[in-house]
């Protein structure tokens, strides 16, 4: 079997003017992954890796970079899963961490449970050792207008049902 | 959303996902990504599977096990079931995604419904990477 790996960088309705920011992403984070398979790594360190790689570049709606809820802070989600025996590892509600995927493979490896979330899956995180940053240090410029245009869509009374997770300017109803 | 699908020469597969969510979405509020069966699911004997997407409308569909299900059921390729099924979600529920497969065979399904979504995978030594429908 030749060894593979994919990755994705979200759908919706990505601009032009995003498309640069995505390519680089997708082509580092899949290079970084498959070095880790090349180097003898496991498929769960190498599918950790490369989702870290995109957590941490703002072009994509995970980790640093991510969206915000109506209330004006980010609620953070992932999941991570082995093939061959089916364990996985879950995880909601994160805030102010900058790798959730990371939160996600020690409650699998660390835990007798698959999924846990809110505030016992921060205290999970903490104990864990995992940085608790400031609350705003994962916000961007780019979330904040996103938010802004979406609230100001509510009150135009623009059907906002299919809201953005992709942050473009000239498509206020794009699919996420 | 991001997320990643990978298999290894012994036929070892992972799968791992991840996301802010959704802009606006109110507070508490749970997507597909972190549910199994919805956003992700990896299985050695069928194969792997990551979405992204519009996640009430992944989660309501089950749409990574749907995939799987159709790889599994129906003997379809990778991008048989995964174009397969996300086209039946869509047409159902209007919400549109995109997902990412690999199954047991080593083989290879990328497909979305929505306008684009970034994806790239090596193979061999060779990277291809795309955005747009048909790419």
């Amino acid at each position: 079997m030749e060894p593979i790996l994919i990755v994705h960088g979200g759908a919706g309705d990505i601009t032009e003017a995003r498309v640069p920011g995505k390519f680089t992403g997708v082509k580092k984070a899949v290079r970084e992954g498959f070095k880790v398979l090349s180097d003898g790594g496991s498929v769960l360190d190498a599918v950790e890796k490369a989702v870290c790689s995109m957590e941490l570049d703002d072009n994509f709606n995970a980790g640093y970079g991510s969206v915000l809820n109506i209330e004006g802070y980010i609620e953070m989600e992932a999941s991570i899963m082995h093939g061959k025996d089916l364990k996985a590892g879950c995880c909601t509600l994160i805030k102010g961490i900058m790798h959730p995927i990371s939160v996600a493979r020690r409650v699998m490896e660390k835990t007798n449970h698959t999924f846990l979330g809110g505030e016992n899956a921060m205290e999970f995180a903490r104990r864990e050792n995992f940085e608790l940053l400031p609350p705003d240090s994962l916000i961007t410029e780019n979330a904040k207008r996103a938010l802004e245009e979406f609230k100001e869509n509510q009150k135009k009374g623009v059907d906002t049902t299919f809201a953005r997770t992709e942050l473009d300017k000239t498509e206020p109803n794009g699919t996420g | 959303t991001v997320g990643a699908v990978a298999i290894d020469r012994e036929g070892n597969i992972a799968v791992a996902t991840s996301t802010g969510g959704i802009t606006g979405k109110v507070a508490g509020r749970i997507g597909d990504t972190p549910i199994l069966g919805a956003g992700t699911y990896a299985d050695n004997e069928i194969g792997g599977v990551s979405t992204t997407g519009h996640g009430e409308t992944l989660m309501r569909f089950n749409a990574a096990q749907r995939i799987l299900q159709k790889i599994s059921c129906h003997n379809m390729s990778a991008q048989e079931a995964t174009e397969a099924a996300l086209k039946e979600m869509t047409a159902r529920l209007v919400g549109t995604g995109g997902a990412i497969t690999i199954d047991k065979k080593g083989q290879i399904g990328i497909y979305f419904t929505s306008k684009r979504m970034a994806w790239a995978y090596i193979k061999g030594n060779e990277l291809h990477y795309g955005i747009n429908a048909g790419e």
